[in-house]
């Protein structure tokens, strides 16, 4: 009892100590926040400014890995972010607000944010007056620890920029707040590109793919494009993909050739076929066959559960991964391959003796974007020779696996939101 | 539109008491400067020798009070008193200005023109936009409490500038933000 406050100290100050990226900030993954109740604003309701400041504050989740949480019970000392509204004097704050106009908002780094009540705060969907989201957004990027940036489209700069549209944190903002707190980081369940048919204004009949990354039961789509992430993603695996298992998948296989044109997800000891048409999975596809179906009769030979699989449109075989084992199906006549089982280090031998991920892999994912195959475990993927890779070195031997690299290097901004705002 | 309830829309209209000062003279431009970190809080004493109290703007900041800074209103009493001399001379508030309209896209001037002013008047953050010299750094260690948070971070906040806009970097902080009392 005697040692209380020394104890009560210390938690704090941990919670304050080196970032992921060793930068001075919240040490923690996941960091509290309260709507002060002696802090509401008497212009909007306290449901819309507190939606506001979750959306605020999972802008900022899912571009770098902090999590954020409303609190509404734990004792106010384990709160990390207090938030509040007040005029002139306001909250025991050492700054006054200045009224209507000029200051709006002021904000504590690894603290609290006061905004100034005399403004005409708005919610997002509102007209004119100052977007409380984007203001929160600014303000939430001190707590964080980035300063005042005088950049165009920085979400930080001091003076407001009224939107027309909305708004989102862009690559640079993104890169500041990451070289504070680090890249996001975590292992996938699996990654596909789902490629489907679709008739353009013109009725013409085209062929797009996305690019998909599943995580337990979120998923995000990649934006190759712009790389990053769809603005709003992480979304709950059941929204988006329906009737497959809503915690997730270990593996999704798209047969595609002159013949055939199956898209399946693997889980357990179980598949299902997609309906990419009508974006739902089969209950019974136009074959008669009824789905989920047991992985050990529809590919014959194949064990279960898996840890991942893709299709070879080269050889029009799909490989199917387990353990230290990689199995080869022929989906033209339906059997595994001879041969299979074989390792993979000796299907996939490493072009750098000792850089491979061996087996127990999370993802084999080929990419339409970089026409590669890429082996992902843990927060590194590995990149398979593509034939072009050989034309440009012979040398490189056949499937060979090239080095790591961190996956949070090549495909960015892939991060994690707190359950609780899964669902916004 | 803001939600009114009565007819000639009096319970919304902000009284004047609650509207922000405007930014009309070189005084209030400079209040300005100094709350924004434009200026430093020495620098501005220096060149009114007279006073030896930093004007309540830098005192009561949120984000860069120091011990040494004793009571903030005091501070801007002296503002008030330094305004009678033409802040306009003074080269400091005139860099100050010039940096200011640099950062804010404006045409470098260092004269208040009407733009400065209307940038000034601009609804903005009250976060500082440069960090203040580094022997505030030197204060990292004060005690952890909440009411002391401010000094924490303003140290802080001036070690993420330097590692984000070399044009606002300042030396770096001279380390050992750790648990020292």
């Amino acid at each position: 009892r005697k040692r209380f406050l020394e104890t009560l100290l210390l938690r704090k100050r941990r919670r304050r100590d080196l970032t992921g990226a060793g930068q001075v900030g919240f040490s923690k993954k996941v960091l509290k926040w309260r709507l002060m109740g002696e802090g509401y604003s008497s212009q909007l309701s306290i449901d819309e400014q507190r939606y506001v400041f979750k959306l605020a504050f999972r802008m900022w989740s899912e571009v770098c890995p902090v999590e954020f949480e409303e609190d509404l019970t734990s004792p106010l000392f384990e709160i990390d972010v207090r938030l509040g509204f007040g005029t002139g004097r306001h909250l025991g704050c050492a700054q006054s607000f200045d009224g209507a106009g000029r200051e709006f908002a002021h904000a504590w780094f690894l603290g609290d944010i006061h905004f100034d009540d005399d403004e005409h705060f708005t919610a997002p969907s509102g007209g004119n007056g100052i977007s409380l989201l984007k203001v929160a957004v600014h303000e939430i990027g001190h707590v964080l620890g980035l300063p005042h940036i005088y950049r165009g489209g920085s979400i930080m700069q001091p003076s407001y920029v009224p939107q027309d549209s909305a708004f989102e944190i862009d690559w640079m903002d993104r890169k500041a707040i990451q070289q504070l707190y680090g890249g996001c980081k975590g292992r996938f369940n699996t990654v596909f590109d789902w490629v489907r048919k679709e008739r353009t204004p013109y009725g013409e009949l085209v062929i797009r793919f996305n690019t998909y990354f599943i995580r337990d039961s979120w998923y995000w789509l990649y934006e190759n494009r712009s790389n990053r992430t769809r603005y709003g993603d992480p979304i709950a695996l059941q929204v988006g993909w329906h009737g497959i298992p809503s915690d997730g998948v270990d593996a999704y296989v798209h047969v595609w050739d002159w013949r055939t044109d199956a898209a399946y997800f693997f889980k357990g000891t179980q598949y299902w076929r997609y309906d990419s048409e009508n974006d739902q999975v089969y209950t019974q596809d136009s074959e008669g066959q009824r789905y989920p179906r047991l992985i050990s009769e529809g590919f014959p030979g194949i064990p279960s559960p898996i840890n991942t699989a893709f299709y070879n449109r080269r050889d029009s075989r799909i490989y199917f991964f387990k353990d230290l084992h990689v199995y080869s199906f022929d989906v033209r006549t339906n059997k595994k391959v001879n041969g299979f089982p074989m390792r993979i280090t000796d299907v996939f031998p490493a072009v750098v003796p000792g850089d491979h991920p061996i087996g127990n892999l999370d993802v084999a994912y080929f990419s339409y974007t970089h026409n590669s195959i890429f082996f992902l475990k843990g927060s590194h993927f590995w990149k398979v020779v593509s034939s072009q890779d050989r034309r440009q070195n012979p040398s490189l031997p056949y499937n060979g696996v090239l080095p790591r690299k961190d996956i949070d290097s090549h495909w960015f901004d892939i991060c994690n939101v707190h359950m609780s705002t899964l669902k916004m | 539109e803001r939600i009114f309830h009565i007819r000639d829309h009096s319970d919304v209209l902000i009284p004047a008491s609650h509207q922000a000062e405007l930014i009309i003279d070189k005084g209030s431009a400079q209040q300005f400067l100094l709350k924004y970190g434009f200026m430093r809080p020495g620098s501005w004493e220096e060149s009114q020798s007279d006073t030896a109290l930093v004007p309540a703007a830098a005192s009561t900041a949120p984000f860069d009070m120091t011990p040494l800074i004793q009571e903030g209103d005091s501070g801007s009493r002296a503002g008030k008193e330094s305004a009678s001399k033409d802040p306009a001379e003074n080269p400091t508030f005139i860099s100050a200005l010039r940096d200011f309209q640099e950062v804010s896209g404006l045409r470098v001037t260092g004269v208040l023109d009407d733009a400065t002013k209307a940038a000034m008047n601009k609804p903005r953050c009250g976060v500082p936009d440069k960090a203040l010299d580094s022997n505030v750094t030197a204060t990292a260690n004060a005690t952890d409490t909440r009411l002391n948070q401010t000094l924490f971070i303003s140290t802080t906040a001036a070690g993420a500038t330097r590692g984000l806009d070399s044009t606002h970097s300042r030396d770096g902080p001279t380390g050992s933000l750790g648990p020292e009392r």
